[in-house]
């Protein structure tokens, strides 16, 4: 299936067993990121997980040691999907699209190595065949007349896929921001060689995975311990048995 | 009062070859997250080996044990001094990290190294 960009629901996730020992970092982080019981998620398919599997079977064994000769440079790499996909009106050949990235508020703070834009550069649809970019979206303002594509570095990964690295703009403009962090973009596509303008629809191939965030982190807690509040989902599969998971028992 | 723990070092009897068999040693273990009811949200890997260290630790501490000093003096008080103070225990003593790929909360996918994964070594302390 994958390959085929398509959004589905898991259904209802079990309850986790009550585990037998004290919560480890590992359980405590892993269902800090996991989905609560209640939660239902998008699960996703298609090219983004394909990026990921590819990005984990060069950094990790079959039984998950990490390789010697790794390259990511980091000790987690996080893929974000757009919050916001919002198509623009068409203008001459151009379809342009706003989309909106949401930097959740992480509670702990990761030292941010890279990051970059992964996008679609070519779009075939069709007889139509369209090239495309993708802009740091940046609010007018009277003194900055600079295009979003600032300083960010391309990189062809692939016949399909760019790299931009944005790792400065996010730096100086998001990461220690205190509100909402949302990074914003515009991906515009050029239609190619055809005087007939290609129509659009709103649930068309340009709203599913054209675009995707790409975080190098790093943990920048050492101790295995964290002192922050257990996990809600924590706290409910442990039936509530807070003052055991609590505990610092080392 | 040492020699009374020397006569274990000096005549390995059949019985000390038995000990010797379930010494603290580390034991291969595979689970599935399957298995751990987590697969919903690991995408890879699909198995885990964590391994285990499982034994008696013997009186005499060997080296390959990795033990600290505290765990001889504990072992001797043991036998010596107060019989309800434990034997030191077989635990691990060098962990290996592991890499996860899952699927969080909010859609996003993310790779992440574990430290403190697998069992690589124990030791009795």
């Amino acid at each position: 299936e994958v390959g085929q960009p398509a959004i589905t629901f898991l259904p209802e996730s079990p309850t986790l067993p009550p585990a037998e020992t004290p919560t480890m970092p590992f359980v405590e982080k892993l269902l800090e990121e996991a989905p609560g019981k209640e939660q239902r998620k998008p699960y996703l398919q298609g090219l983004p997980l394909q990026y990921m599997l590819e990005l984990y079977q060069r950094s990790a064994d079959s039984d998950g040691h990490p390789r010697e000769n790794r390259t990511i440079g980091a000790t987690m790499v996080r893929l974000l999907m757009p919050s916001a996909n919002v198509a623009r009106p068409l203008r001459g050949s151009w379809h342009t699209r706003l989309l909106n990235f949401l930097l959740e508020r992480n509670r702990v703070a990761y030292q941010l190595v890279r990051a970059t834009m992964v996008y679609r550069h070519q779009l075939h649809l069709a007889r139509f065949s369209l090239s495309c970019h993708v802009e740091l979206w940046v609010p007018k303002s009277p003194n900055n007349h600079s295009s979003g594509r600032g300083s960010s570095q391309l990189s062809l990964m692939s016949q399909t896929w760019t790299e931009m690295d944005i790792t400065q703009h996010i730096r100086q403009k998001l990461w220690n921001h205190k509100g909402r962090r949302v990074l914003r973009l515009r991906f515009m596509c050029q239609q190619q060689n055809n005087s007939e303008v290609l129509e659009f629809h709103q649930h068309d191939t340009l709203s599913m995975d054209i675009a995707f965030l790409l975080l190098h982190l790093n943990d920048t807690h050492k101790t295995a311990w964290k002192a922050e509040l257990l996990p809600s989902g924590l706290e409910e599969f442990m039936g509530g048995e807070s003052s055991l998971l609590s505990r610092k028992a080392r | 009062q040492v020699d009374s723990v020397a006569p274990e070092v000096s005549t390995p009897s059949q019985e000390q070859d038995e000990s010797k068999n379930n010494q603290c040693s580390l034991h291969p273990y595979t689970v599935s997250f399957r298995q751990l009811g987590w697969d919903h949200w690991i995408i890879a890997p699909h198995h885990y080996t964590p391994n285990y260290c499982k034994g008696t630790c013997p009186r005499v501490l060997h080296y390959g044990l990795n033990s600290p000093n505290h765990a001889i003096i504990q072992s001797l008080i043991n036998k010596l001094v107060n019989q309800s103070i434990p034997q030191p225990s077989c635990v691990p003593y060098k962990y290996d990290a592991m890499s996860v790929l899952l699927i969080e909360a909010n859609g996003s996918i993310l790779y992440k190294e574990h430290e403190g994964m697998v069992a690589q070594s124990c030791t009795c302390r």
